[in-house]
């Protein structure tokens, strides 16, 4: 996948860091000090949908359809998260117990266009 | 947040802000929580330190059949006990906060006692473990007795003791304040007298679970 770039519109990924200290939520998250909330942006012209899909095949697959149904230029896929990481997190709880916990899927690593 | 054109940082700022509020918004709802939590006393740094020492000694990693299990999310748990009501044995209370429809299975469950030991002195101690009933309870009330432990200690020490099975029973029904009764048998000494006399070294629970969200469709690949 793409991380964003100033040249480039087309679907890729942007990254972002929340620090922890900065929403002034380091009082009750110990560890991580922050994280990544990296997120899709971007186009997706036709002539690029299905890519950088999971394999080639699936774009392959997609760019027939859109051939053989004739589907008009103007269509747009969508730019979307293709791969995420869980996030491991130590927090306080409401009752000062200590919960160590993995959130799945929380940080966007790649995207792509559906 | 379109920049305006006499401010091009505004954009930088708005978007900022936006992100840091969507980052707070993921996380409590990913942590099933309705706000952030505020924190009712502070836990001194020594204690979270010393804890996650044990919790890394214990937090065995997971094996592969588990993985199979990732729609399920496993916690691990350390509760600091605050002291309990009864005077003739050791109380101590311990709080939770679990919603109803979570279904929450206890894969392991310790109990940490510091024991303040004459440094020349070998103690051996026969230790029952109750689980204590409803709010309120005095010793001797409607208690479960959770195990009975020899302990022998030279010298003073943290000590673990296992919790479980019966204590799923407790995470398993309504239960949001646990209260556990330990009362010290032999000629070793009075347990409660060598818990409390350093309460600095609060004594804490470790517990790894595994939770299971609500309609959840466990996926078996």
């Amino acid at each position: 996948s793409l991380r964003c770039s100033q040249n480039s519109n087309l679907c890729c990924r942007r990254d972002y860091y929340v620090d922890f200290r900065d929403i002034g939520w380091n009082d009750w998250i110990i560890k991580p000090e922050g994280y990544q909330i990296n997120y899709c942006v971007g186009q997706c012209p036709l002539h690029v949908a299905g890519s950088p899909g999971m394999a080639s095949s699936f774009h392959t697959a997609v760019f027939n359809l859109v051939k053989a149904n004739n589907i008009q230029a103007s269509g747009h896929s969508c730019c979307v998260p293709t791969r995420r990481r869980p996030l491991s997190i130590l927090y306080f709880d409401r009752h000062s117990n200590i919960v160590k916990t993995d959130i799945p899927d929380m940080i966007v690593d790649a995207c792509g266009c559906s | 947040a379109a920049a305006e054109p006499r401010c091009p940082t505004c954009a930088a700022a708005a978007e900022r802000r936006l992100l840091e509020e969507a980052a707070k918004r993921q996380l409590l709802e990913k942590l099933r929580l309705r706000e952030r939590p505020k924190l009712i006393h502070a836990v001194p740094r020594a204690a979270v330190a010393r804890a996650l020492r044990r919790l890394q000694v214990g937090g065995a990693r997971r094996g592969p059949e588990e993985e199979e299990e990732e729609e399920e999310r496993s916690y691990e748990i350390i509760s600091f006990a605050e002291p309990g009501g009864s005077p003739s044995a050791l109380g101590l209370r311990f709080q939770f906060s679990h919603t109803q429809d979570q279904d929450i299975h206890i894969l392991q469950a310790q109990l940490w006692l510091y024991l303040r030991v004459p440094q020349d002195l070998v103690t051996s101690l026969t230790l029952r473990i109750f689980l204590a009933g409803g709010a309120g309870e005095v010793a001797g009330g409607n208690r479960t007795l959770l195990s009975e432990q020899q302990l022998s200690a030279r010298g003073s020490g943290w000590h673990s003791l296992t919790l479980l099975p019966t204590l799923q029973r407790f995470f398993g029904g309504e239960g949001r304040t646990l209260r556990l009764e330990l009362e010290s048998h032999g000629a070793g000494g009075d347990i409660a007298a060598m818990v409390n006399a350093s309460w600095s070294h609060q004594p804490f629970l470790v517990a790894k679970a595994r939770l299971r969200e609500p309609g959840h469709r466990l996926g078996k690949r």
